[in-house]
C-alpha cells in the first residue's frame, strides 16, 4: 500500500541544520 | 468539518529512494497528512503524495520545537532491533539487542540515546521500549 512507510531510516537533517541545533 | 492539515516549508532538496516518497525541492511547501515518530512524514505537494523526511522540513509557523518532547536526562529505556553503525561522528553504533537509555526523541526520528559513557544519535526506528523507567 502507497500508506507503507519506508523501511529505512530517513536521513539526517542537512548539515547547516545540524549546526543551527547543536 | 474541514481538517486542516500543518503546512511545512522545504529547507532542502530531496531525491527519493524508493516509490512511497516524493522528492522534494527547497522551498516547496507540503501539507502533512501522517507523522511517523521514526522521521518520516506522509505529505502531500499536489498532485503528489509520500512519505518523506521531516529532517527536511520546517513549520511554517513557528518553531518546532513547541512539538518535541524536552529532554528526559534519567532516560528511558529501550532495546535496539537492528544494529547500526554511526555515518557521521554525532551518532552511536549499536548491536541488535542492546538495551540503552532514550534521552531526546527528536521529530526527525534520530533520537539522543545513551549507553554508558557515550551519547549519540541513533535511528528510533531500530527501537522498542522496554517499558521499564531506569
Amino acid at each position: 500500500s502507497i500508506n507503507r512507510p519506508p523501511q529505512n531510516p530517513p536521513p539526517r537533517p542537512p548539515a547547516e541544520m545540524r549546526r543551527k541545533r547543536a | 468539518a474541514p481538517i486542516i492539515l500543518d503546512s511545512y516549508r522545504v529547507i532542502a532538496d530531496y531525491r527519493k529512494t524508493s516509490k512511497y516518497e516524493i522528492d522534494l525541492c527547497t522551498g516547496d511547501l507540503v501539507e502533512i497528512v501522517e507523522k511517523k515518530p521514526n522521521g518520516w512524514w506522509f505529505c502531500q505537494c499536489e498532485p503528489k503524495r509520500g512519505w518523506a523526511p521531516a529532517s527536511y522540513l520546517e513549520p511554517l509557523d513557528g518553531p518546532e520545537e513547541s512539538e518535541e518532547a524536552d529532554p528526559d536526562y534519567a532516560g528511558e529505556l529501550y532495546i535496539t532491533t537492528k544494529a547500526y553503525s554511526a555515518a557521521l561522528d554525532d551518532e552511536l553504533t549499536l548491536e541488535e539487542g542492546e538495551t540503552i537509555e532514550v534521552i531526546h526523541k527528536l521529530l526527525d526520528g534520530w533520537w539522543v540515546v545513551r549507553k554508558g559513557e557515550e551519547t549519540g544519535h541513533f535511528p528510533s526506528m531500530f527501537l522498542n521500549r522496554t517499558g521499564e523507567k531506569k
